[in-house]
């Protein structure tokens, strides 16, 4: 059983049982800046856990991120495990992470799709979807990036309950969606939504259910392409940055839609490193080297959010 | 265990918005049980699409009878998720 920070193996794939445990042994080593809240359970009943790192104060802006809304892609939930890590090792020595963290909070949903997760590890390696059923269907599970309240049901999304792009009967059906949705609103104070995917290496804003421009376009796209600079900067691997209408395709009820709609300005979206010429299945010897990178991207949001409230 | 024996994930690139529309309607097509791991959406921008097995000599017939240009991203899934399972016992151990 690996237990802690000297025998986890963190540039490996685990069950879910393994995540969960990892982020208890995470809380227990270091209690002053990180906990564990449950945010809602899934349609199969699973836990929804949020790592919050806090270092005090009441309700301060926050930085919101979740990872693996699409099961398969399973360097996204590593790179997020990695990344939890990495904030709570760093914190008290990397000085731009302590003045984040002394003026914010963080949040990371480490597992937004928990049911699609286990069922990719033990039926379906290719499963993208929830587990949810579809009455009058035998076809199982909605995407979950279709199913939010942002341009809901139009281009780039499916109807038919087979589709891996079906968008579900309504906005917010899924409980895994409704759920972060409950959490941001009520929490009122989020600054940043970031979502972290993996396939062809994309860093993406608002809109994607439209074609047309945000009003804070000339800003996001600056941010982005920074961050995606302090990426490539560690081993090369190159991005491609805009709206995700115009970098990969029209696409309705996506999260970072949803958000920026709600009024956090902040919303980005990465896709990362997978070329798909190994398609979901990024080797293992991966995980570390995609988790350090993406990092650098993460931090270089950070730092923009921290030093432009709003 | 759903295995992926044989399946294939084909790198797809229409040339115009003819082709990406016919994409979609392959897309559409639910016998084939295709599945894009990344949707048609621009001319010139490429779609990833596993393809079964069984429904292999359909797809590419589709495609090369409009004259859409592919080519073979991955050889053979399961042989991918076989080295992925390799790699990650190796990792426990």
């Amino acid at each position: 059983r690996e237990r802690g920070r000297n025998s986890f193996n963190y540039g490996a794939y685990h069950p879910l049982e393994t995540i969960y445990q990892a982020m208890d042994d995470l809380v227990a080593e270091y209690p002053q800046l990180v906990s564990k809240q449950q945010i809602g359970e899934s349609y199969e009943k699973r836990p929804l856990y949020v790592l919050k790192f806090s270092t005090g104060g009441k309700n301060r802006p926050a930085i919101w991120i979740d990872a693996g809304i699409h099961a398969r892609e399973w360097v996204t939930q590593a790179t997020a495990l990695w990344t939890a890590r990495k904030i709570a090792s760093d914190y008290g020595y990397d000085p731009s992470l302590d003045s984040l963290l002394n003026t914010m909070d963080v949040f990371l949903l480490v597992v937004a799709n928990p049911d699609g997760y286990v069922f990719s590890h033990t039926e379906n390696r290719m499963w993208r979807k929830t587990r949810s059923k579809t009455p009058g269907s035998l076809c199982v599970g909605v995407d979950p990036n279709r199913n939010w309240d942002a341009g809901f049901g139009g281009p780039g999304a499916s109807n038919d309950p087979c589709s891996d792009s079906y968008h579900g009967p309504s906005a917010n059906s899924e409980v895994e969606v409704r759920s972060v949705v409950d959490f941001i609103k009520s929490h009122g104070n989020v600054k940043a939504f970031i979502s972290i995917h993996s396939y062809s290496q994309l860093l993406m804003y608002p809109y994607g259910y439209t074609c047309t421009n945000i009003k804070d376009h000339a800003e996001l796209d600056n941010v982005a392409k920074m961050a995606a600079n302090a990426l490539t900067s560690l081993y090369g691997t190159q991005y491609k940055v805009g709206p995700i209408c115009s970098v990969i395709y029209q696409a309705s009820g996506g999260s970072i839609d949803w958000s920026y709609d709600y009024g956090i300005k902040y919303s980005f979206a990465f896709e990362l490193r997978d070329t798909g010429r190994h398609g979901f299945l990024l080797p293992a010897s991966q995980i570390i080297p995609t988790a350090q990178e993406t990092w650098l991207g993460l931090k270089s949001i950070f730092e923009h959010v921290r030093d432009h409230p709003y | 265990l759903e295995t992926f024996a044989g399946d294939q994930v084909l790198r797809v690139e229409p040339c115009n918005e003819e082709q990406v529309q016919l994409l979609k309607r392959l897309r559409a097509q639910q016998p084939l049980q295709l599945n894009f791991w990344r949707f048609p959406s621009f001319p010139n921008e490429p779609a990833d699409v596993q393809v079964p097995f069984a429904n292999l000599q359909n797809v590419k017939v589709f495609l090369e009878s409009h004259q859409i240009k592919y080519s073979i991203m991955i050889e053979d899934v399961q042989a991918a998720v076989d080295e992925e399972r390799r790699e990650m016992d190796l990792n426990q151990r």
